[in-house]
C-alpha cells in the first residue's frame, strides 16, 4: 500500500 | 502601529476560505514589505505558504515588524461580516494583544469593528530548499478543482503523471477506476490553456483529502500551477489577485 509521508522528512526545521 | 487597508475586502475573504479547513491557527509576519503566512497543518503533511506584498494594498503600514499569531477561525468567522464591497483596514499597536478589523461600507455611515485576541504561538518553521522541478503544469484552476472532486469519489490517492504528452491524473479503488487526461493547448497565457514545461516526466500520488483543502482556493484566480519533481512534495500555487500568492505544499505518498 502507500504510506502518507511529512513534509518534515523533506524540508529543514528552521 | 501596523495598517493595511484594502478597499474591498472579497480579497482577503476568499483567502481565508482558502486556508481555513487546513489550519486552524497561524502565524502573520507583518513587515515593510508585507504580510507572510508559514503555517503546517497538524499532521505535518501540507503546508502553506502565503504571501501578500505590501504595494497590493491600498494603504499600508507596518513601523515595525510583528508577528501575530492568530486563530484562522475566529479571523474567518470576522471576514464573512463584512460584504465583498466593504474596505477592510487591520490594525494593531506595536507588541500587540489583539488585531482590530474595521470595515466600512461604501456610500453609508457605517463601520464594524472587530478585535481579536492574538495568541502566542510556538510554530515550526521549516527551510523549503530552492528547488527545480522535472515539470511544472499551469492548467485553468476550475479545471483542477473539478477534476480533483470528481476523482476523489473512487478513491483515497489520486495520482498524477506528467509527460510530454500531457498531464493524467488517475483514482482507483474498489468500485473502479477513473482518469482523466489533459494534453498540452496550442496557445498559452490564456485563461483555459494547459502549458506543460518538462524536463522529466514524474509519477507521484497524492491523499485526496488535501487536494480538497487546496481547491478551496479556487476563486483566487483562472490559473493553477503545480510543479512536480519525483518523491518530493507538489507545489499547487494560486495567486492572489494583483497582490501575492498562495502555495500549498503537499508530501507524496510513497510505496510502503
Amino acid at each position: 500500500g502507500n504510506k502518507q509521508t511529512t513534509l518534515t522528512s523533506f524540508f529543514t526545521k528552521k | 502601529m501596523f495598517e493595511a487597508r484594502l478597499t474591498q475586502s472579497a480579497i482577503l475573504k476568499k483567502v481565508l476560505d482558502a486556508i481555513k479547513d487546513l489550519l486552524t491557527e497561524a502565524t502573520f509576519e507583518c513587515t515593510d514589505s508585507g504580510i507572510q503566512v508559514q503555517a503546517m497543518d497538524n499532521a505535518h503533511v501540507s503546508l502553506v505558504s502565503m504571501n501578500l506584498r505590501s504595494d497590493g494594498f491600498d494603504k499600508y503600514r507596518c513601523d515595525r515588524n510583528l508577528s501575530m499569531g492568530m486563530s484562522i477561525a475566529v479571523m474567518s468567522k470576522i471576514l464573512k461580516c463584512a460584504t465583498t464591497n466593504d474596505t477592510v483596514t487591520m490594525r494593531a499597536v506595536d507588541n500587540p494583544d489583539t488585531i482590530e478589523f474595521m470595515f466600512d461600507t461604501p456610500g453609508k455611515d457605517v463601520q464594524a469593528q472587530y478585535e481579536m485576541k492574538l495568541i502566542n504561538m510556538d510554530q515550526e518553521h521549516l527551510g523549503i530548499p530552492e528547488t527545480v522541478y522535472s515539470c511544472v503544469v499551469k492548467m485553468p484552476s476550475q479545471e483542477f478543482a473539478r477534476i480533483v472532486r470528481d476523482l476523489s469519489q473512487f478513491g483515497e490517492n489520486i495520482t498524477i503523471a506528467c509527460t510530454k504528452e500531457g498531464i493524467k491524473f488517475s483514482a482507483a479503488g474498489d468500485t473502479g477506476t477513473a482518469n482523466v487526461k489533459l494534453a498540452q493547448t496550442a496557445d498559452s497565457g490564456e485563461s483555459d490553456s494547459v502549458t506543460i514545461e518538462m524536463q522529466e516526466s514524474v509519477k507521484l500520488s497524492f491523499s485526496c483529502r488535501y487536494l480538497n483543502f487546496f481547491i478551496k482556493a479556487t476563486p483566487l484566480c483562472e490559473q493553477v500551477q503545480l510543479s512536480l519533481s519525483n518523491d518530493v512534495p507538489l507545489v499547487c500555487e494560486f495567486n492572489i489577485g494583483e497582490i501575492g500568492h498562495i502555495k500549498y505544499y503537499l508530501a507524496p505518498k510513497i510505496e510502503d
